[in-house]
């Protein structure tokens, strides 16, 4: 059965996309575990990061899944040219589909039918989340068992991750859902700009103590090149500081999953 | 009467605050204009940047305005220290507000009425949009007389622009508004990660000509240690590259609108 993690931050621009990305990559990789890597964010950022190996899918969509048009996640999920790795089909719809979900009753629970049904195909399955705090993310986080949380260096990001650990808070009680944080991935970390970043790391280290991973992901012109040209950045630049930050991290978040 | 300037990207953490923010300040500053700055998105992190020149502001919110609580916007505007510049307060129900608008009829046109009257009270209005093309950034284009969208130096973020023009042409169509493109601004011009930049600019050059702005701005650390400290960077680093390049863009922009 199948471990699902949600890549939620509200802040945009903070590396959700490239985390859920190069974890799924390194899982499949260097861990050697089924992955299943789902888009929830209309932008489609997760094909367009994939885009090499990734064949061109058409067909259902995630929002007909969620809409409840009777199709099944089989229908959305397709492998890649990385043994292990399947991805979800982008779906632009996402965000239309957002809206019309806010009428829905139990609007949360949406994904969390449709997830389980691929928890007996995967190892692992990761959600990449769009930059809010809205009705996908809610649905991710009510599918998931364990909720990640990249942050940047920047206060704004800082503010962020409170917001969001209040959203869980609420998803725990009033949903009634064990919803675990993982960890919060400080992101984006530049040496260069050494006097706002040390301020956000004190600032995390201060308030999550713990929570706040080992492992953070450097400033590394790699994982943007490698999003352009849609490849892993394990191939691009196998031996680089931004891959090995990922490789190091998959092996960190099955540690605490271990210990969870 | 004000001219209204939506500042829209559904792309994250491109700029989009850090341009409303301070374009609404060298406006005010050095183009001697009465600027009002409204915060569209539930993060509040227009009041974040700017929050040493304005005061903690509680009472009626823009949600109780767009869901029709009967207020007025004189109840959310507020001067802060620069002379000529007033902002509106933060709203952090505004994630759940725009769910709510959803169901509304002509669920677009519900911040038009209230921007116009502020209207009168203006010489210019920038909109600050949150990091997607959902029911407040569509209220924010059927508001507006202008769009500038702030495009940093990721591929993910061209094709984000893409998806916005695509917007804003139902908004002519569908809607009948007559939005113009102000501009699209190249945002976070990093020369040390040239080749991705480059990359970015040639594309922005190819695909939209005449309507990138000719002022971009640079990768400046005190633009974002101005919003850290919520002070204007026109303070903070009167004389450096970010504060120039916003000071130069304030006078493309007003250019642009003659000209339109
Ligand atoms: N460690 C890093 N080093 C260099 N560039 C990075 C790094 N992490 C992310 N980026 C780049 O920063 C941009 C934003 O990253 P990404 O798209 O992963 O963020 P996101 O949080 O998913 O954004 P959104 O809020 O739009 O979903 C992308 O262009 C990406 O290539
Ligand atoms: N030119 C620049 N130089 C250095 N830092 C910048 C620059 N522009 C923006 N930043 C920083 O990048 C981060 C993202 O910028 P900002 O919050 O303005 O983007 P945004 O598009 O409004 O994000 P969101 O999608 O969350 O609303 C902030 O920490 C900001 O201080
Ligand atoms: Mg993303
Ligand atoms: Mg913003």
């Amino acid at each position: 059965r199948a471990k699902v993690i949600a890549v939620a931050a509200q802040k945009g621009g903070v590396g959700k996309t490239t985390t859920a990305v190069n974890l799924a990559l390194a899982m499949a990789k260097f861990q050697d575990l089924k992955t299943l890597l789902v888009d929830l964010d209309g932008q489609g950022h997760v094909a367009a990061s994939l885009a090499s190996i990734t064949p061109d899918i058409i067909g259902a969509s995630l929002s007909d899944i969620l809409l409840g048009h009777g199709r099944s996640i089989s229908e959305i999920v397709h492998p890649t040219q990385v043994t292990n790795l399947s991805v979800t089909a982008s779906d632009k719809g996402l965000a239309a589909t957002e809206g019309i979900l806010s009428g829905r009753i139990g609007k949360e629970f949406l994904l969390r039918g449709t997830i389980k049904q691929a928890r007996s195909d995967f190892d692992v399955i990761l959600l990449d989340c769009p930059p809010n705090l809205g009705n996908l993310t809610l649905n991710a986080m009510a599918a998931a068992d364990y909720c990640l949380v990249p942050c940047d260096m920047s206060p704004l990001s800082l503010a962020g991750v409170s917001d969001l650990l209040v959203v869980v808070e609420t998803v725990q009680d009033r949903l009634g859902h064990d919803l675990k944080v993982l960890g919060i991935l400080p992101t984006r970390v530049d040496r260069r700009n050494w006097r706002v970043t040390e301020h956000v790391l004190n600032e995390l280290a201060e308030l999550y103590g713990e929570l706040v991973f080992d492992n953070h992901i450097p400033i590394n012109s790699f994982l943007a090149r490698a999003q352009i040209k849609g490849v892993p950045v394990f191939d691009l630049d196998p031996s680089g500081n931004g891959a090995t930050a990922y490789k190091e991290l998959a092996g960190e978040v099955l540690q605490r999953i271990k210990a969870a």
